[in-house]
């Protein structure tokens, strides 16, 4: 399930 | 952030760190593959294309910059500095680094979040990431003698992978919804990639040997 949310890692 | 994440970036700080050392101080880039730091300079300016439209924190924000200045820096230093790079095995540092941006490109037009240019340069930038270690593993295997700072720099770049996995096991049990299989095999191959070196690095390390790779 794919979540729109910013990519926050690096 | 948790703990695991937080160590994860660190060390990944710390093995840039301990380049930019090398390469500053000792002036000497000898045992570095410029293969690998093009391969992560390329990398890092696929995956952060979205530094200056989404902002999440001035922590992921600096990190990201620090990371893009930094392997950037360190191929113009391996390419262009007039003493650093009379140290830069050049011979022995032949992995044809096409071969792997390629095949990671194809891969990231079939499996991507969404069919958009930043995700498919997004995905691109795991999978070549997960890769981007070879050159490096084959330029140390073909080494006679690998200096301490090399050595360290490898460690660390494999430990942060390993770290990051446990930041995703962490991740997946606490928050709702944490599932991202593409960061999560890209990913896993990447460590498993390290599984070798960390096995000799181990061993060198516990007999209070100079690491040394079989051929």
């Amino acid at each position: 399930c794919y979540q729109d949310t910013p990519k926050d890692e690096l | 952030m948790n703990i695991f994440r937080l160590s994860g970036d660190m060390t990944h700080l710390a093995s840039v760190l301990v380049l930019l050392v090398k390469i500053h101080t000792i002036k000497s880039c000898a045992g570095v593959s410029l293969k690998t730091q093009e391969l992560y300079a390329l990398v890092f300016a696929t995956r952060y294309l979205d530094i200056f439209t989404s902002y999440i924190s001035l922590y992921n924000t600096t990190m990201k910059l620090i990371f893009l200045g930094s392997s950037f820096s360190i191929v113009w230093y391996m390419r262009h500095h007039k003493i650093v790079r009379r140290s830069y095995d050049k011979d022995q540092d032949t992995f044809r680094h096409y071969f792997l941006i390629l095949p990671c490109f194809l891969l990231a037009l079939l499996l991507n979040e969404k069919f958009t240019f930043k995700e498919v340069m997004w995905a691109f930038s795991l999978y070549l990431e997960a890769v981007a270690i070879l050159p490096q593993l084959v330029l140390l295997q073909r080494t006679r003698n690998i200096d301490n700072l090399t050595g360290q720099y490898v460690f660390l770049l494999g430990a942060y992978r390993a770290l990051y996995i446990l930041n995703w096991i962490y991740r997946y049990l606490t928050e709702p919804h944490f599932v991202h299989w593409i960061t999560w095999i890209s990913g896993l191959v990447q460590t498993l990639l390290y599984a070798d070196f960390f096995y000799y690095y181990f061993q060198s390390w516990k007999n209070n040997q100079k690491l040394h790779l079989p051929a």
